[in-house]
């Protein structure tokens, strides 16, 4: 069993590896790569000897490979349907954002409660009533959502889509939410990213 | 000098510390704390250590106590003045979001290119004309840059802020711009946030 901050990372060395990929570059280290993204070398070869003999020792990753694996490990073979409530500023950031669909990541399905914007183009995608979140996640089959409504709404909400069969969510309203142990949950915190600036300019 | 990985991770627990203070726990445990975030109990004790003797042996850490050092160690002791370039839907939905000033970490200034925007209300503020970045950073004495605008103009508006006395960039664009080493720069990147959601599933 990997511990959970392996599974961390590994979103990272992905990101990282495709870069490279993109440059052609064929084979890294692991204290390069390591470099790259701000992990000892140590760690880096630690967390993806879990997976697999994928590296040669004095000569380092070959990176097609690693990335094939790597896709493969992140579930990142297959698309994946995701629902999407909350049509909002930060709702539109990330349907406009086109890094998501480039990964398989599909955000096809937008809700909202707002009579005005219900009807509306959002990216590509129209957005529909949040009454019909149930059909409209039964129908897309969609195993992922995000919640980008505020707060006092985002319990409620994870619950329904849960109901409806959703498997995992990605929760940016700021409060706690409650889902089965099964269900799979991440709640995105932007202060963190302010913060560790602040803990580094607060040094100099 | 503490691991970069140290750094990360202390904001996270400031961010836990602050949720427990707010329910009045007085004290937790390296073991309790860990579990909360996802973090080993050992990992929690090595990383808290390297600042200071704050947890008692077989009781924890007293929660005001801990989150005042904290608060001082992460620089959120004084107020910060940030500028953000792009007022799009990303920047409405940071400038949006109450979590940032409760921490001091105040996004005052905010500039675009667009003219249909400029002059425009943004939250509590006024979008001013990016030809005015330089003014801007000086006047307000902004340490800390947000870019928000679209990949392509990311390296040159860091250079302007970076040129008028900004020491920290939060970069939300999907593109690596480069800066002096003596700037701190984190590149946001969201999609880690959706990968991880996606190995998860895909390991059910
Ligand atoms: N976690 C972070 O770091 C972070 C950063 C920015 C914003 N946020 C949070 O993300 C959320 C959205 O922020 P925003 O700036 O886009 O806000 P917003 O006000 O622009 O958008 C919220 C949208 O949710 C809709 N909505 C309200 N109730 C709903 C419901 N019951 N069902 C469906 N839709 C509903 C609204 O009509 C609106 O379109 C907020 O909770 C905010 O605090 C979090
Ligand atoms: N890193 C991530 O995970 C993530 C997620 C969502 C969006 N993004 C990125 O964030 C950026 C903004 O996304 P968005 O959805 O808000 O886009 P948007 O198109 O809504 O907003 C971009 C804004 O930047 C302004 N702009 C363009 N050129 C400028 C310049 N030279 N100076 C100042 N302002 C300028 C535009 O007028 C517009 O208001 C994009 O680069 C996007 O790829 C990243």
């Amino acid at each position: 069993i990997t511990p959970s901050t392996t599974i961390e990372r590994l979103p990272i060395y992905y990101r990282s590896l495709q870069k490279l990929d993109k440059k052609n570059v064929e084979v890294i280290s692991s204290k390069e790569l390591g470099e790259r993204i701000g992990i000892p070398s140590t760690q880096v070869r630690k967390d993806l000897s879990y997976y697999g003999e994928f590296g040669r020792r004095g000569v380092g990753y070959e990176v097609p490979v690693l990335l094939k694996h790597l896709r493969k490990i992140l579930g990142l073979n297959q698309d994946w349907e995701i629902v999407l409530v909350g049509a909002g500023h930060l709702g539109h950031a990330l349907v406009n954002y086109g890094g998501f669909r480039k990964l398989g990541l599909n955000i096809n399905y937008v809700l909202d409660a707002d009579s005005k914007k219900i009807g509306e183009e959002f990216g590509d995608v129209e957005i529909s009533n949040v009454e019909n979140l149930t059909e409209v996640v039964k129908e897309s089959g969609a195993e992922m959502g995000i919640i980008a409504a505020p707060a006092e709404y985002a319990q409620g909400i994870a619950d329904e889509l849960i109901e409806a069969g959703v498997k995992a969510i990605w929760n940016f309203a700021p409060t706690h939410i409650k889902v089965p142990h099964e269900i799979e949950l991440r709640n995105e915190d932007l202060s963190i990213g302010l913060i560790s600036l602040a803990y580094h300019l607060s040094r100099k």
